[in-house]
């Protein structure tokens, strides 16, 4: 999956992909204050590509919890299951439902996306993209976006997480790369010197099957030196 | 024709029982072609047991291809037909309640030598959906072997069928197997039922018929989503029925009856239920017992959580349970319906939960407050809608009007608990499809000034495996946008489901119409209305009764349904004399009462005259 993080302080984004086997469960964001974390698990093409460098990987479940609140709630391209406690409610895709309780609203608008707000401050979007059922490849996916995180604490961490709080970065050496249409730079960010690509990704919260396009420099080798740590930070063992 | 299928000269050619049903409403034609192989006039009867729920649409006779068609009036007009031909000397046939679930059509006609006679009946009736399946019931009773016998079921539902299921009571599965093809793709589902006459024996060397049972289409269709809207012609029809949703905790008062007529057998099966029930309980369930004779007595004071120990505790309270003494059903009720407004104020239960009273009785109140008035008032104005009442009756002798006026007005129903030796089941089926309230407080909401005569749009309880069916016209025929929104309050969230239907997709629903009979969500609307006008009508009184009263009868009469309010009047010119058919419809608390109504058929008195003598 490919990560787009905007820096407003600069009014530029960055960008990087995550490259890791399907299966693989990702933490994009943990709040110990708040109680909120947010995991997604990964998932290929219906058939893997023998060469890692040019397979697709998705993220195919999310996993969003609410301690506090005692919520659990799995998005996966088929259906959306929210807990409370052990009480399962099953919706549909196809659905359109607000679903309202004490401290949060889900809203699902039929085939197109979720809005998932913990009380004010926190506001999260799940797209739904639908591939055509009979593709060979390619398969149903999610798109995971943070509208909102105001309310998030300082404390918040995961491979977006992170991202809530100030960051600055200066990019210098803007020179011509092997493909003319994307410049190569120098990135200094994190205390990390870094060689980034300038290229751009796809916003798909207003379109799921167009997407705006957001220029931003992009972080080779899995977002490293860019992210916190090393990647296998921030794998765990199960989407809850 | 083989001398064994004419029976006393008469042979029945065919019966054939088509039903097509289209989103549940279900139109079903019972045709029977007999001819008369004697060389006298001989009478044929034609028998048919149609569900309660269904209003008889049409009946025609057709004598040697001349058809009498039948006519909706007023009962009041039909009725002096009918006295007029009593009083001719004709003879009557009478349309009763027969069993729990069925009524009984019966025609007779003379008919001449060598004619050929066909009956032809056609009913409608929305299939209601329980425990997640829409079932379809059918009595099958033919009199002799019939040449041609056959049910046929050709069902459509554009949400596209899920499950589909027929079953016989009377048929071994062999012979089931070779005479029942039933098969379902999509949106389309047929059954059939064809068996030969050989398969129609008791035994093989029999001239009498096996079949003699129910037959049951049972069928569901695929739930992607938790509503499905459909519009033809300006009319339209929402189904809803949302799944996968957590079940609202329940607080359950049984108000049940111990008096003397309860002893024995009654008060054995109820407490076999009870203790049924009782298993069935979820953990996070508040309940109480209300015990009622001459006196009332609790199991406890208040409410009590369902733990399994309070469960073992319950048990042994419901089965040291005896039968003593009167009838004190308002003493019952009204401290069954404080206890659960005293539970609610003191927080003695969980917010999110529902509260409901089950009233179990099998007689007439002799104790206390007597006067069915009086004990339906101060119910009505304890409860103050706050919550639903069911009323079970118990055996032939309970004043079943006042129990169902008692619910209706309490936004429960009644039902009646047939005294058999199945009345453990039945208690338990009822308490089955009320013990999964998945919403409540549901509110269905349609854009102001789009929709008209709207059918009832709020509902106290959403239960699983049921379906809310609201339908309305729209004020615009030619809307190309439909909205539709369902709030209700979930075990732990407030839900609001949204329904919409774009120009493209209501353009494809009107495709649709090639497949169904052009105005069935007209009918399905009309028999809703008139359905749910009846209901009202039992529980209003003086100028609101009579208001209701005129309203399902003007629908009743335009849309041809005989209804409890409406008569069938079927006339046969014959030796310069009118003879007379009238189909009627008896009321569900009717049942051992002489029925007031009547099919009436218009009948040649013997050649021979009768003579009598009398002791006296």
């Amino acid at each position: 999956p490919h990560f787009i993080i905007r820096v407003p302080g600069k009014n530029d984004a960055l960008c990087f992909n995550i490259d890791e086997d399907p299966g693989t469960v990702l933490r994009l964001i943990h709040d110990p204050v708040t109680g909120l974390t947010v995991h997604g698990e990964i998932i290929g093409d219906k058939v893997a590509s023998a060469d890692s460098k040019t397979r697709n990987t998705y993220f195919g479940k999310l996993g969003i919890a609410n301690a506090y609140l005692d919520v659990r709630i799995e998005v996966t391209p088929e259906k959306i299951s929210l807990w409370n406690g052990e009480a399962q409610s099953t919706f549909s895709w196809l659905d359109t439902v607000t679903v309202t309780q004490n401290g949060m609203t889900m809203a699902i608008n039929r085939k197109k996306n979720i809005v998932l707000s913990f009380g004010d401050g926190v506001t999260f979007v799940v797209v739904l993209h639908q591939v055509w059922k009979k593709h060979p490849v390619h398969r149903d996916f999610l798109g995971f976006y943070v509208v909102d995180s105001h309310r998030m604490s300082a404390q918040t961490h995961g491979l977006l997480g992170q991202f809530f709080h100030p960051l600055d970065f200066e990019v210098s050496d803007i020179r011509p790369g092997l493909d003319p249409s994307k410049p190569v730079a120098t990135m200094v960010v994190k205390n990390h010197q870094l060689k980034v690509t300038r290229g751009s990704q796809k916003d798909y919260r207003r379109d799921a099957s167009v997407g705006v396009k957001v220029a931003c420099w992009f972080i080779h080798n899995n977002g490293e030196g860019l992210l916190d740590g090393d990647l296998k930070d921030y794998i765990v063992p199960a989407l809850f | 024709s083989l001398p064994e299928m004419v029976v006393d000269g008469i042979e029945v050619y065919s019966t054939k029982i088509h039903c097509r049903v289209t989103s549940r409403f279900a139109h079903n034609t019972v045709t029977t072609r007999a001819t008369n192989r004697a060389e006298t006039a001989k009478e044929v009867s034609f028998d048919v047991e149609l569900p309660k729920t269904a209003f008889i649409t049409n009946f025609t006779l057709t004598i040697d291809g001349v058809t009498y068609p039948g006519n909706i009036k007023e009962k009041e007009v039909a009725q002096k037909q009918y006295d007029r031909a009593v009083s001719q000397g004709k003879t009557a046939g009478l349309v009763k309640a027969s069993g729990r679930k069925l009524e009984k059509f019966t025609v007779s006609v003379n008919v001449a030598a060598g004619s050929k006679v066909t009956f032809e009946l056609t009913y409608e009736e929305l299939l209601k959906r329980n425990k997640g399946k829409y079932e379809m019931y059918l009595k099958v009773r033919p009199k002799q072997l019939v040449k041609h016998f056959e049910i046929t079921a050709d069902i459509f539902e554009p949400q596209g069928i899920s499950s589909l299921d027929a079953q016989a009571s009377f048929i071994t599965n062999d012979l089931l197997a070779s005479a029942l093809t039933k098969s379902f793709s999509g949106k389309k589902g047929h059954v059939s039922f064809k068996p030969s006459v050989d398969q129609q024996r008791s035994c093989p060397t029999c001239t009498d018929s096996l079949l003699d049972g129910d037959f049951t289409i049972t069928y569901d269709v695929n739930r992607e989503s938790p509503a499905n809207v459909q519009i033809v012609n300006g009319y339209f029809v929402h189904f809803f029925a949302p799944h996968g949703l957590p079940v609202v905790p329940k607080n359950v008062v049984f108000v049940i009856d111990v008096s003397g007529s309860m002893y024995y057998q009654k008060l054995k099966q109820t407490k076999e239920a009870l203790l049924k029930i009782l298993e069935d309980m979820k953990e996070n369930d508040y309940l109480n017992f209300v015990l009622f004779a001459s006196k009332v007595r609790v199991w406890k004071d208040h409410l009590i959580q369902a733990t399994p120990e309070n469960i073992q505790e319950a048990r042994a309270f419901v089965s040291n349970i005896a039968a003593e003494d009167t009838t004190n059903i308002n003493g019952g009720l009204l401290r069954g319906i404080e206890m659960l407004k005293k539970a609610r104020e003191e927080h003695q239960v969980p917010e999110r939960s529902t509260s409901i009273v089950i009233l179990l009785t099998d007689g007439i109140a002799n104790e206390g407050v007597s006067r069915p008035e009086d004990i339906q008032a101060n119910a009505r104005n304890a409860i103050g809608g706050k919550f639903p009442l069911y009323s079970l009756g118990f055996g032939d002798n309970v004043d079943y009007g006042f129990l169902e006026k008692l619910a209706l007005e309490n936004n429960g129903f009644a039902r009646r608990i047939y005294e058999a030796s199945d009345a453990t089941l039945q208690l338990q089926d009822f308490y089955e499809e009320i013990a999964n309230p998945l919403l409540t407080g549901v509110e269905v909401e349609y854009p102001q000034n789009a929709i008209l005569d709207l059918t009832q749009n709020t509902y106290k309880h959403y239960y699983d495996g049921s379906e809310i069916v609201v339908a309305g016209k729209l004020a615009d025929k030619d809307m190309n946008h439909f909205k539709a929104d369902v709030k209700g309050h979930g075990a732990f969230n407030d839900l609001s489901f949204t329904e919409e239907l774009d120009a493209e997709e209501m353009e494809k629903a009107r495709q649709e119409q090639d497949y169904i009979f052009g105005d069935y969500i007209e009918r399905l609307w009309a028999y809703l209305t008139i359905e749910q006008l009846l209901d009202k009508r039992k529980k209003a009184q003086g100028e609101e009764k009579e208001n209701l009263t005129a309203q399902a009868l003007e629908l009743s009469l335009k849309y041809h349904f005989v209804t409890p309010l409406t008569s069938m009047v079927v006339t046969k010119p014959e030796d310069n004399e009118d003879q007379t058919a009238i189909a009627d419809k008896p009321g569900d608390d009717q049942v051992d009462v002489p029925p007031s109504s009547a099919v009436l058929v218009g009948y040649q008195p013997p050649q021979t005259p009768y003579y009598y003598v009398d002791g006296d």
